[in-house]
């Protein structure tokens, strides 16, 4: 069985993929995320942690089973047979969600997302752009998700670990009744992942917005 | 091929969205 | 014993991937580049090819074992156990490196050497910035592999044949011999790889530039 330290900050979505894992296979994993243990800003810019984790991003697993770090939220090593997909069939589906949800869904959401939590600068352009990508993104979830319950398979994999934990400031923050409105299935899916024990033991309650938060200056 | 590679998505400002994430979330921890 | 066709264009990086994948696995693949087979920019726009693959990316490998095609370009598919790593410990680090490269390799890749392609604007600061990146992604490859000759374990795996590939137009357009001087270890393994005959029967000679291209007005 999988351990390990996850050092994190509080409210930090990364880290909530290897925690969600961690629920259902049963990982036993400590969070660090206060001082002294680890203080985000101090601790990930100390020599020490760079010369472990190069990449200096943080959350990062410790021990890792390799000296080599930068799967930095260690959701495979945390993971059983059952989240990565037992088929070889499944677990390419779930590599490609994991990536689909890395490099088509993380980019437009945080294009979006970051100036309505006053992280970036609003760009009028850069978000109406985004707002289509997202709404490309959700018709791919709904065609896929209109005769499936999950993404892969017949129970919760990685994939919707990740692809939910991807989507859930856009939930939370800009998807506004009426724009997930012809995204029926996603809905349906994400309400069932983000309510399984496990997500909310770690989520907790998860709303969606009622209205699209606009840029916070 | 270029004119192809040029119809890639790339992220191309992926290190400065990290980078203000990074200090978004650094300043929130204090 | 996977086989398929790959639709794709030519020179096309991700392509380069999945085709030196099953020169190592076997897998039986066919390449469909060109008309009446695959025209870019039209049969990748068609409704037909986007009811199939709703990403519209390419490469795109067919047929894919399931319905939902979003890893266009099959590299696991056409993997066999060798190359996505035989034990948990190297697969799991083999989907690390794959991941860096798509998250931490590709998008400064791709801000230094397009504008050199012509195919981008010139942006000095984002072309600087791009610089800096890949220093510090040459000095993590060049720690880690200072002990090792493969990324993972001991032989060619799709870490190996994943970062190889990201780091292609780096190494032929802008990586003079002042830039790479100080990551010896990244030019070595690099060097390895291209030159084993399963690379070169994709890549063919790979010329290591020699000096420094720059914007392409």
């Amino acid at each position: 069985m999988a351990a390990g330290t996850l050092y994190t900050y509080p409210e930090n979505w990364r880290a909530f993929k290897a925690q969600i894992a961690a629920q259902y296979s049963g990982a036993r994993l400590k969070i660090a995320s206060a001082s002294p243990a680890f203080t985000f800003g101090q601790t990930n810019r100390s020599p020490a942690f760079l010369s472990n984790f190069p990449l200096g991003k943080v959350s990062i697993l410790m021990p890792f089973f390799n000296s080599c770090v930068l799967d930095v939220d260690g959701i495979y090593q945390l993971s059983n047979d059952a989240l990565r997909g037992s088929t070889p069939q499944d677990s390419a589906q779930v590599l490609q969600w994991v990536s689909f949800a890395d490099s088509e869904i993380i980019p437009p959401a945080s294009a979006w997302v970051f100036p309505t939590l006053g992280i970036m600068q609003f760009n009028k352009q850069a978000t109406e752009q985004a707002k289509e990508e997202v709404k490309r993104i959700l018709a791919i979830l709904n065609q896929h998700l209109n005769t499936r319950t999950f993404l892969v398979g017949e129970r919760v994999s990685l994939a919707d670990i990740t692809v939910v934990c991807s989507l859930l400031w856009l939930y939370k923050q800009v998807l506004e009744p009426a724009f997930r409105q012809p995204y029926p299935n996603v809905t349906r899916w994400f309400l069932t992942c983000v309510n399984q024990p496990q997500f909310k033991a770690v989520l907790g309650e998860v709303k969606l917005c009622e209205k699209m938060a606009q840029f916070d200056a | 091929a270029a004119e192809c590679l040029a119809q890639e998505r790339i992220w191309f400002d992926k290190p400065r969205y990290d980078e203000a994430e990074r200090q978004f979330y650094e300043r929130m921890n204090g």
